[in-house]
């Protein structure tokens, strides 16, 4: 998972934010 | 009824979360030690309206509407607000996360839930941490009050505004202990 790469980028709460609230659409 | 998400899909956010906090955890050191590019002016902690603009935009702030950027000339942070971004939230020590999320949680309690404020809410829920003062816990659950009247009131069924009200109500009440504020499995 992303989260847990190195490369951690300076967008990556958005991302994580991003994903987090497409997912309840796939739920 | 048909708004509140599965207990499966709160547990996956949850989980998901900590991952989040963890890796922010790990990376905030790296972050906290990048310049800001030259724009950016973090306002002082006890600056509440500096902050709502901050974060939201003095567009959004003001309620003006403004002709659209040109798309040559790049976003105009000043206009739209600043996004959480890691180089930022990193600088913030818990006294500033907590009276942010204060203005911010003020702001939403008089005004439309957007996305920007969903993505500050979000990043400023991750820099929180455990165990919760009191002034936090309060705030919190404020919070996700105020989530669940907005849900309530969604007509439109707007996917994106429903998920993410869902989204902040799952980890207050089920990341942070307050399950008697958290959604019943559906």
């Amino acid at each position: 998972q992303s989260e847990d790469s190195d490369v951690w980028d300076d967008k990556a709460l958005i991302k994580a934010y991003d994903k987090a609230v497409a997912s309840f659409k796939d739920a | 009824e048909g708004y509140s998400p599965t207990l499966k899909w709160q547990q996956q956010q949850v989980a998901h979360f900590s991952t989040v906090r963890q890796s922010l955890n790990k990376h905030r050191n790296h972050w906290r030690s990048q310049n800001l590019d030259s724009n950016v002016a973090m306002p002082k902690s006890e600056d509440e309206e500096g902050w709502k603009k901050f974060c939201l935009g003095e567009r959004l702030y003001s309620e003006i509407e403004m002709l659209p950027d040109n798309e040559d000339l790049g976003i105009d942070y000043i206009k739209v607000g600043f996004p959480p971004l890691l180089s930022i939230v990193s600088r913030m020590d818990q006294a500033t996360v907590t009276s942010v999320l204060e203005y911010l949680i003020s702001w939403f309690g008089e005004k439309p839930f957007t996305p920007e404020l969903g993505r500050w809410l979000y990043a400023l829920l991750a820099c929180l941490e455990k165990p919760l003062l009191p002034e936090a816990h309060s705030l919190i659950r404020q919070l996700a009050r105020r989530c669940s009247e907005v849900r309530v009131l969604e007509e439109n069924k707007n996917e994106e505004n429903i998920s993410a009200l869902n989204l902040i109500i799952c980890l207050v009440s089920r990341y942070f202990d307050q399950y008697d504020l958290a959604d019943e499995p559906s």
